[in-house]
């Protein structure tokens, strides 16, 4: 399903950032895969390239055999739209527009009726708590909570991947164990999940942890017994 | 030193929201208070009261003996400026601001000379890790490199109070690591460390745990052996 060969990411400037420093491996349809790795080591930039939301610099990345390079920007955000689902590092939700029409976002361009997106939107809000926040506004609500809306939009349309970054960053361990458990469905029922986490307990929910370190990967293993 | 009786904290609303349903207790200067809680449980709303940086309902909060009703908001800038520094849970960092310069904020009206605030702040970004990132904007930088830049800001001008929420919530261990040995360092030469954290390794640190729930505190120790 995802396939990149020597991924390098430069950010230009007066000293060039390298992020990425040559990134290879493969993911499958249906894995639960954690990249960890310190502040700075490239995680946000890998899963931007990953989730079509970036360009490398240089190398290949191949979603379902497409090659990124081979893609314009509205081919990309047409499969971004239908088949991945993105939490952000830092929430990304509109500020002028209530948490049920922040999730019901991916929704827009997707054809289906405009009751059952309704009816979607509040199913993915009741699944994270939060449905006593529907008509509330992003800065009406605590950063968990935000973080939580931000989640409830990545997994409103189904998709076949989710790209969640720090998931938990800003959340008790039960309210972070209660997304976990969310993931863990989706995982079970076929979805791929690919998780950027700093914490332990989140990391060790996946099937494989991913390592990166200075814009490399130092580790990529298979965690047994999950 | 912080004397807070009866504190509430009514969000209006066509359903008014309560953050904070009556809370009481006293810090002492020197001391290291971690406070934590579920999302939601008014750990945020708390730490802006304490930091002059909203006002209660109703309650009584006073900072060294002086009532924050009975101070105007120019009376609370100038005491937060001298006295406080404080890293919220979602950074504020000035976004057309370089890092340097962002961390210098809390210097711009001290009436220190101009070299040495910028010796001042240098300094406590090494001491985040961060000499190497100067010149660049925030945008520029990874979730966790922000947060360090915000807790740089906050302990740039030696404040008698450091007010953190969340700090090493997009932050790996190490980093999150170095960030605790910081606060311990600021707390050993006397200045009070209050601390919002869902991370326990962060919540262990500290000397008392204050526990957040619904808007009130349902526990308040001293935590033993530290
Ligand atoms: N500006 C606001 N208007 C209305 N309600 C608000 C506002 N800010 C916060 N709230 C509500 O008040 C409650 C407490 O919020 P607060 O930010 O203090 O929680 P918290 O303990 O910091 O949570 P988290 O751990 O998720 O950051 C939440 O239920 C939130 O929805
Ligand atoms: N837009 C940008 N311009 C220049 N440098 C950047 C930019 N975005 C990120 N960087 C740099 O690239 C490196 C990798 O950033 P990235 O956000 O991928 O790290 P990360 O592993 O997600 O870190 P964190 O755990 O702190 O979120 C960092 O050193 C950062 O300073
Ligand atoms: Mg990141
Ligand atoms: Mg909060």
């Amino acid at each position: 399903m995802i396939e990149a060969k020597d991924i390098k990411k430069i950010y230009p400037g007066i000293v060039p950032t390298v992020a990425l420093d040559g990134v290879s491996f493969v993911i499958k349809e249906g894995e639960f895969v954690a990249i960890v790795g310190p502040s700075g080591s490239g995680k946000s930039t890998l899963m931007h390239i990953m989730g079509f939301l970036d360009r490398p610099t240089s190398g290949v990345y191949k979603f379902r055999g497409k090659s990124i390079d081979e893609l314009d920007d509205d081919q990309l955000a047409r499969i971004r739209n239908k088949e991945m689902g993105f939490v952000f590092q830092s929430f990304n939700l509109l500020p002028r527009t209530t948490v049920l029409d922040n999730v019901k976002l991916p929704l827009l361009y997707s054809g289906i009726a405009r009751e059952q997106q309704d009816r979607m939107a509040r199913e993915a809000l009741e699944k994270v708590g939060l449905s006593h926040r529907l008509f509330h506004y992003p800065n009406q609500l605590s950063g968990g909570e935000q973080q939580r809306v931000a989640i409830a939009r990545a997994i409103v349309n189904h998709p076949s991947v989710i790209f969640a970054d720090e998931p938990t960053g800003n959340l008790d361990s039960k309210s972070g164990q209660q997304i976990m458990d969310i993931l863990q469905n989706l995982n079970d029922q076929g979805h791929t999940i690919i998780l950027v986490t700093h914490e332990k307990y989140t990391a060790q929910m996946a099937k494989r942890i991913i390592q990166l370190k200075d814009g490399r990967i130092v580790d990529d293993q298979i965690v047994a017994c999950r």
